[in-house]
């Protein structure tokens, strides 16, 4: 009370280490410092309380400012096929997902389209149970594709509102697989023509810089139309997110905040960058 | 990676003006954000770049023919030295007649697939083989671990109806009842901040007083890594570290910044996700990866 904080080289200098701590990188860093110390410099703010004000809603302008996306169209079958990396979350946001639209009354399927493994279709099939939604899947070992297929046909004459495929993990350097998601993507553009398609990444909140060239290759082989964010009940930050959004214009749609089926969380830039001020 | 970049710094100076110590700040701070790009801690790459600026301004470096090549050889030394030095040791040779293996991390970091690398690679070393399956939270977790092991053909203990502790208790008495050599337990993933389920972990631990506590980090972990891993160590205690998904791009800064802050060494590191894609931690191959 009555004693304000001067926003000199130190207090910038520790802004910029917090931000890289957050796994915003450094050359993004360094950018938003500048541009903030402008800012600050042009309405003549001194107060480290407002030099942090013009931050945060720095941070709030990037995240909000992305394409617009309509994942659940009510009057056309809606696919949704999530893909990332291994390990990141996505079977089980998978699960979240088809909960948080059972609870809008939407009729939903799942595609249990991680063929390759150790008890991916078990898991996904717990799932499914749990959530009370019907399951296509294949036999150990198939093309995915073949999985898809089938999911896509029977979306289609079930009359379903969501059909969500889950996919194995994949680490983006690996040719091959990613080759597999591109024609993952022909089998429903072939069997589901007049379906709403959005492909979601899934990313790790604990990812560092990787995850950029995770965004860049995924959408070099399939419709990345929009991004989920798991984990982010860690420690991490998620930083990551801020070049990725700042570049792709890419919206985040869900976060994924615990390890339950409940812990889906729909996006909202000001309160993620809230969050990280808190 | 860090040759190129340091090139362009230093190619905008020549001759006599080569390596004045104003010019190895320059070639320092480009040091610095090639480090933060590969993911290094803040704190560890600070450190990192003092070492490296006392060795730099050495008159022998000012007097190089080739200042880059003397400065990108100083950074890969003393990373690799950072790393655990040229001579670490194997980390599959067992002294003990009985040595039951933790693993533990955060969830989807790498355990389960990492477990049945490592009890493969034991037994191919003609060990006596277990797997423990301690994970009775994440679905079909116990299943992962059954086909995995079904894969390799090595005894999995299974108690779908027991707690993680009980289950550990469990397995380690008939592990020893068996003349079991290695015992590799696999548990659930888990957030270092969760209280209670880092008590689980630390008793799983006090029951099985493992010879090995593995903190299994993946590669692309970023700032956080360090964070997470001295929870870890403090609240549990960690004997070593695994790091996966080393096949990715991922710069894996991470592994050198944990094992920087908290002094345990680098072991294992995965390389696929095939059974056999697991290999002994060697830090010149970590280095070069780190520099790009
Ligand atoms: N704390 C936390 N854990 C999560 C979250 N989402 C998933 N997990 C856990 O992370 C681990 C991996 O989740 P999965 O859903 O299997 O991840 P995946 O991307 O499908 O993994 P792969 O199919 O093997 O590539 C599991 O232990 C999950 O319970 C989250 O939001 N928070
Ligand atoms: N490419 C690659 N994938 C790996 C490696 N190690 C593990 N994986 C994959 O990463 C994902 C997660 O591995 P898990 O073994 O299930 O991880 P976990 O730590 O047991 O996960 P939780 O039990 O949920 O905490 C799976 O898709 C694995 O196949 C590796 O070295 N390389
Ligand atoms: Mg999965
Ligand atoms: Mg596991």
């Amino acid at each position: 009370v009555g004693f304000e904080v001067e926003a000199g080289a130190e207090f910038y200098d520790g802004l910029f280490d917090q931000l890289v701590l957050s796994d915003v990188g450094s050359e993004l860093a360094a950018k938003l410092i500048e541009e903030i110390r402008a800012r600050a410099r042009d309405e003549g703010a001194t107060s480290a309380t407002r030099v942090i004000e013009i931050l945060r809603s720095k941070l709030e302008d990037i995240l909000s400012d992305t394409e617009p996306i309509a994942p659940f169209d009510p009057n056309r079958l809606n696919v949704v096929m999530l893909v990332g990396v291994n390990g990141v979350g996505k079977t089980t946001m998978l699960a979240k997902i088809a909960r948080h639209l059972k609870e809008k009354n939407l009729n939903v399927l799942i595609a249990a389209a991680d063929t390759f493994r150790a008890a991916a279709v078990d898991q996904l099939k717990i799932w499914a149970e749990r959530t009370g939604t019907p399951i296509v899947s294949g036999q150990q070992g198939a093309d995915p594709a073949a999985v898809v297929f089938d999911a896509a046909k029977a979306a289609v004459a079930r009359k379903a509102d969501v059909l969500l495929i889950d996919t194995a993990g994949r680490l983006q350097t690996k040719k091959n697989l990613m080759e597999e998601l591109k024609k993952i993507e022909r089998t429903i553009t072939k069997n589901a023509p007049d379906a709403n398609v959005h492909h979601l990444l899934c990313l790790d909140a604990n990812t560092g810089q990787n995850a950029i060239s995770q965004v860049e290759l995924f959408r070099s082989v399939c419709r990345v139309r929009g991004l989920i964010i798991n984990k982010i009940d860690g420690t991490a930050r998620g930083g990551a997110v801020l070049a990725i959004v700042k570049k792709h214009r890419l919206p985040i749609l869900f976060l994924g905040v615990g390890e339950n089926v409940g812990d889906i969380v729909e996006f909202d830039a000001g309160e993620f960058v809230k969050a990280w001020f808190s | 990676g860090l040759t190129d970049r340091l090139g362009k710094v230093f190619s905008k100076w020549s001759g006599a003006d080569r390596l004045s110590e104003a010019r190895v700040e320059e070639g320092l701070r480009e040091i610095r954000i090639a480090l933060l790009e590969a993911d290094v801690n803040l704190k560890v790459a600070t450190e990192f770049l003092e070492s490296v600026r006392e060795k730099a301004t050495g008159t022998h470096i000012l007097l190089s023919l080739d200042p880059v090549q003397m400065i990108v050889k100083i950074v890969r030394d003393e990373l690799i030295e950072l790393l655990g030095g040229k001579d670490v040791e194997p980390p599959d040779e067992l002294s003990a007649s009985f040595n039951p293996i933790l693993l533990l991390g955060l969830q989807g970091s790498g355990k389960t697939t990492t477990a049945a690398k490592l009890a493969l690679h034991f037994k191919k070393q003609g060990a006596k083989t277990m797997l423990a399956a301690l994970d009775m939270s994440r679905p079909a977790a116990i299943d992962q671990l059954e086909v995995l092991a079904g894969e390799i053909d090595v005894p999995v203990y299974v108690d779908r109806n027991a707690t993680p502790v009980e289950a550990a208790k469990a397995a380690l008495d008939l592990a020893r009842k068996e003349g079991i050599k290695v015992l590799l337990m696999d548990s659930a993933g888990r957030l270092h901040i969760d209280d209670e389920l880092m008590d689980e972990v630390r008793t799983i631990k006090e029951v099985t007083n493992p010879v090995e506590t593995f903190l299994v980090v993946d590669a692309m972990t970023g700032q956080d890594a360090v964070n997470i891993a001295e929870t870890f160590d403090a609240k549990v205690g960690i004997t070593g570290l695994c790091v996966t998904k080393f096949d990715g791009d991922a710069r894996a800064g991470a592994a050198l910044s944990v094992k920087s802050v908290t002094g345990k060494p680098i072991r294992w590191v995965g390389t696929g996700e095939k059974v056999g894609m697991i290999e002994p931690f060697i830090p010149e191959r970590m280095a070069s990866r780190i520099l790009g």
